[in-house]
């Protein structure tokens, strides 16, 4: 563990945390893509099998059993609790695009060909675009609530501070992960163009709005 | 270096 990757995590929890509070506070999920939060429930399960055979230490444990459960209480909220405010016909990103080239790539990119790390394979191509349709539905709608921002921006943040993550843990532990780098390298350039608009306009205090 | 899967990262 290094300072980079726990401020990643924590950065990730919160991003969660905002979410909620988000839902919670406007009773509404609108301007959250159901696609998005659907993906990100599909890429903890698939990734987090090794939850029941591999133990790696309280920490991770603790943080996967809170991904897997934050993300299908997201969808709960999402499907059932405030559903009416749920507007479908903007999030209309087709998911086939990505799931289908991400199997793909889990089968001709992987650590080994068993089930348990192709579905991690997968998960990890799967996690670098399932940010799309949210910001898509972004680009649709031209604008987003101030607490949607913090939400995408936290989000970004975790993914940008895994990879200095990264190069410590080139330079200190020796070791490289290919898959999750090249990966994590595509996940937070999709940010980029975000990121921009949020820090200068959201942080000056004015709405997110994308000019027309 | 020694290159494969990062499995203590979430």
């Amino acid at each position: 563990m290094n300072i980079f990757r726990l401020l990643g995590d924590l950065s990730h929890l919160a991003s969660i945390l905002i979410l909620l509070q988000k839902i919670q506070s406007t009773r509404s999920c609108r301007g959250i893509s159901f696609k998005t939060q659907a993906l990100y429930a599909t890429v903890f399960i698939t990734r987090y099998l090794d939850l029941f055979y591999d133990w790696v230490s309280l920490y991770n444990f603790v943080m996967k059993i809170f991904f897997i459960a934050s993300s299908c209480y997201v969808l709960y909220l999402m499907k059932y609790k405030y559903r009416p405010t749920h507007d479908p016909s903007i999030d209309t990103f087709r998911v086939e695009y990505l799931l289908g080239p991400c199997a793909v790539l889990a089968l001709l990119f992987h650590y080994r060909f068993t089930l348990p790390e192709l579905l991690w394979s997968f998960s990890i191509f799967l996690e670098s675009v399932a940010i799309l349709p949210q910001l898509f539905m972004l680009q649709r709608t031209g604008e987003a609530e101030t607490i949607t921002t913090h939400y995408l921006a936290a989000l970004g943040a975790y993914r940008a501070l895994y990879i200095p993550n990264w190069i410590y843990r080139w330079f200190t532990e020796d070791m490289v992960d290919p898959i999750a780098v090249t990966a994590g390298i595509v996940q937070t350039a999709l940010y980029l163009d975000f990121f921009y608009v949020y820090f200068t306009k959201v942080l000056q205090g004015q709405k997110f709005e994308l000019p027309a | 270096s020694m290159w494969g899967p990062a499995k203590d990262e979430l």
